[in-house]
């Protein structure tokens, strides 16, 4: 749930509660990582590093579910509903306009929630290796979860062939989503 | 006056993660 606040607000007070929604979604993600088969068998080194390399992607994935393309709107889960104009005064147009096309892209394929999660298991695990130690290990992880995202793929929807592919072609647009905008700016008062 | 402080939201995912792990150490 996000409070982005009504116009009363200045944008640096709309851009504080907009950072604070930040906090309990990535630690979302690590209690999410830490419930994948195996992930925790990694070393504790390169768990933290495939989670400070791959967060923002996972959370790419959880907020689509939030956009709607064909409205071009935002819904928050606080119920509350913001316009791709509304937010761009919060500097983050170029973001939102790559999010909402990633989001048609990947709704397009109308995933069952528990395909979404092994997609974002998958994710995680797929995300950049500079950090890793063992990266055997992780590819072997990683190749276990694909595999298990294939079988599941293709037993629930055996007449599409194309869809597992359409599905593995989103890892590059997440990484290349990760390398231009993870670096946005956030801000947080100190009292 | 309010101070701020502003980083990267990759930073900020860094900073939780490290802070998640540490805890549970």
């Amino acid at each position: 749930s996000c409070p982005v606040a009504p116009a009363s607000r200045s944008s640096q007070e709309v851009w504080e509660s907009f950072s604070q929604c930040f906090t309990p979604a990535v630690k979302e993600v690590v209690e999410f990582a830490k419930s994948i088969p195996g992930f925790q068998s990694l070393s504790q080194h390169d768990q933290v590093m495939l989670l400070k390399s791959g967060t923002f992607q996972v959370l790419m994935v959880r907020f689509c579910s939030l956009f709607d393309p064909k409205e071009r709107t935002v819904t928050f889960l606080n119920g509350q509903t913001y316009s791709l104009a509304s937010l761009r005064a919060l500097g983050m147009g170029s973001l939102l306009d790559a999010m909402f096309e990633f989001s048609e892209k990947l709704g397009s394929l109308c995933l069952e929630p528990d395909e979404m999660a092994l997609f974002m298991a998958v994710v995680l695990v797929s995300a950049d290796r500079s950090g890793i130690v063992e990266v055997a290990a992780v590819e072997k992880l990683q190749e276990n979860l694909i595999k298990a995202l294939r079988s599941l793929i293709t037993s629930r929807r055996p007449e599409d062939s194309t869809l597992f592919s359409k599905l593995l072609l989103r890892l590059p647009d997440l990484r290349t989503l990760n390398n231009h905008h993870s670096d946005k700016l956030l801000a947080f008062r100190i009292d | 006056t309010k101070t701020h402080r502003v980083m990267t939201l990759a930073d900020h995912i860094s900073h939780i993660i490290t802070q998640d792990f540490a805890r549970n150490q």
